[in-house]
């Protein structure tokens, strides 16, 4: 409520309303995590995110000066709808729906990687995976192909050692633009398991592994301005731009 | 008049010069979670984001980075009207932050916000 009154306050004397406070608006949840938000903050993508942010930013919260990213945002995004498809154990295979949720006038998507874990140990079995585009916008002259574990992977990849987490740029299988419309936005990816060992059910295993991709984000406060300053300048009467001579 | 003040620079300076209000940047270390902010924000738990307090010099130095108008209004309040304030202890440079933050949809972002760490402080 607050943020509306600073909203509808900034409107009224017509400044733009600060960067950090409009993202407090727009994006902050407005209350403490309850329920599903806590449990989807834990587990591995958490942790993924907590190892980034550690490689990139001390104790303090300082950008690390000899370890730094391309972009200043990297959103981690899980799948908003799953599609199993019948199969014959030991494979299992789903279709994963991603909402990439990118903002153009403020945002700059820069990178897009699919984080999945290569192999997965349970009590019971060795789960083995491999993710692929699938869709429209996949170009299939470019299939996924995972990387060999290791622990970096150019400058901006971090994996996991236990479960062999990869990170995989999966940009250039993109369509370019391919996200310019809220249609657009939806990503596939098809996720293929199988599993080594003893007998046992799928039940909870595959779920265990859901992968998630990141979004390298280049979040530009310009955007912002210009956003701004477009809607502003939409306000004055003359619609003229007001310039000085240079002598 | 003002260039008696430039002329008295060297002895103001040598006197003055081990003020313990003049103005400086501080140290405060603030968490989150006094901010409300902890159901937002996942890492760093604690955040110091400094601040400048103190008096402006009479004479602003260099290194205060004060610009000339600052000085043009020191010497005002000086000589010629002490309703026009002296100028005001404020941050000068800053450094970014890196958060991690749940956002509304459960999504986790990293983000460097400029500007959240005051380095230096000014006069103007």
């Amino acid at each position: 409520e607050e943020g509306k009154e600073l909203a509808a306050l900034s409107a009224l004397v017509g400044a733009p309303p600060m960067p950090l406070i409009q993202e407090l608006m727009e994006q902050a949840p407005t209350a403490r995590p309850q329920g599903h938000l806590k449990k989807m903050m834990g587990g591995q993508p958490l942790r993924y995110m907590l190892n980034l942010y550690r490689s990139f930013a001390d104790h303090n919260g300082r950008p690390r000066q000899d370890y730094r990213l391309d972009t200043n945002a990297v959103r981690l995004v899980r799948p908003s709808g799953k599609r199993r498809q019948s199969g014959a154990s030991p494979w299992r295979t789903q279709t994963l729906d991603y909402y990439l949720k990118v903002h153009p006038e403020v945002e700059h998507l820069v990178k897009v990687a699919v984080v999945y874990s290569q192999t997965l140990s349970t009590a019971h079995a060795q789960v083995l995976c491999t993710v692929e585009l699938s869709g429209e916008d996949s170009d299939p002259k470019l299939p996924l192909k995972p990387v060999l574990p290791q622990r970096r992977v150019r400058n901006n990849t971090i994996l996991s050692r236990k479960n062999s987490w990869v990170e995989m740029d999966i940009t250039s299988s993109l369509q370019p633009g391919a996200w310019d419309t809220k249609k657009s936005q939806l990503l596939s990816l098809s996720h293929t398991c199988t599993r080594l060992g003893l007998e046992g059910g799928w039940d909870g295993t595959v779920s265990l592994n859901d992968p998630f991709l990141l979004l390298y984000l280049n979040n530009t406060r310009k955007g912002l301005q210009s956003k701004l300053g477009k809607a502003l300048s939409e306000e004055t009467p003359s619609g003229t731009v007001r310039t000085r001579k240079v002598r | 008049q003002a260039g008696n003040i430039v002329l008295d620079l060297p002895s103001y300076l040598q006197k003055n010069s081990n003020e313990k209000d003049e103005c400086s940047l501080h140290s405060f270390r603030v968490s989150f979670a006094q901010l409300g902010w902890d159901h937002w924000i996942i890492a760093p738990h604690r955040y110091n984001p400094k601040y400048c307090k103190g008096n402006c010099p009479r004479i602003l130095r260099y290194g205060y980075n004060s610009p000339n108008h600052a000085i043009v209004q020191n010497f005002i309040n000086e000589l010629v009207d002490q309703s026009v304030p002296r100028p005001s202890c404020v941050p000068y440079k800053y450094s970014p932050i890196s958060v991690l933050m749940i956002e509304q949809n459960g999504s986790i972002l990293y983000k460097e916000y400029e500007d959240m760490i005051a380095e230096s402080c000014t006069c103007r």
